[in-house]
């Protein structure tokens, strides 16, 4: 369950 | 990006930097878990292989450099440089015990069954029992130096930040990762017997030594 776009997180 | 995420990676930076900037100033890697070290760079570098795959942007891809630069930088200081400083007859904590149920828990539970999706979980997974090494390393010598301790509260802060970014991106952006979200929860509860110590001795001046 992850709604969102690419990993852009560090 | 938001305010929390911000501070979160400068905080993680600097955590980063002290360490490295401790052992290589004072030559020592005593009180520090090499062990640690070793999972941080094994979570740095299955998180970020997505640097060879895709461009985000200058900041998000020269931050991945410094934190997987810096990470074997510590490695080698305390396993190859400063070798005869490392405590090893504290750091005896079983990173297999860790290392073998997340890798586990990563094929099971993941947001898709792709390697490169397989090995990020892997590493967030990772990272939220990383410092239990360390952790258990002052418990047993029952104390740590102060600049270790300012490295482990900077670190234990970034990823609390990180849990106030995860709500400005839910509120503001619909984002969410709930993979993300609950082991930064557990991350930052490991942290909080420690920030208690360092709030109420640290800062006041104490050494922080533990009843060994």
């Amino acid at each position: 369950c992850s709604i969102g776009g690419e990993k852009d997180e560090l | 990006m938001n305010v929390f995420r911000l501070t979160g990676d400068l905080s993680h930076l600097a955590a980063i930097i002290i360490l490295l900037l401790k052992i290589w100033k004072s030559r020592s890697c005593a009180g520090i878990s090499g062990k640690s070290q070793i999972l941080f760079a094994l979570v740095f570098t299955t998180r970020y292989l997505d640097l060879l795959t895709s461009f985000i942007s200058l900041y998000n891809t020269s931050m991945k450099i410094i934190y997987v630069g810096c990470a074997y930088a510590t490695v080698y200081l305390i396993y190859a440089k400063f070798r005869a400083t490392y405590d090893g007859n504290h750091d005896t904590f079983r990173v297999e015990f860790l290392v073998v149920p997340v890798g586990g828990l990563a094929f099971l539970v993941n947001h898709d069954f792709s390697p490169l999706e397989i090995l990020w979980t892997f590493s967030i997974y990772l990272e939220s029992v990383a410092i239990l090494p360390q952790l258990f390393m002052i418990s047993k010598t029952g104390e740590a130096e102060t600049i270790t301790t300012h490295y482990l509260f900077c670190l234990g802060v970034y990823r609390a930040l990180y849990l106030f970014n995860w709500i400005w991106r839910f509120y503001f952006e619909g984002f969410f990762d709930m993979i993300a979200i609950v082991a930064g929860v557990v991350q930052t509860i490991l942290y909080c017997d420690f920030f208690y110590l360092y709030i109420t001795k640290v800062l006041k001046g104490k050494k922080l030594s533990l009843p060994a």
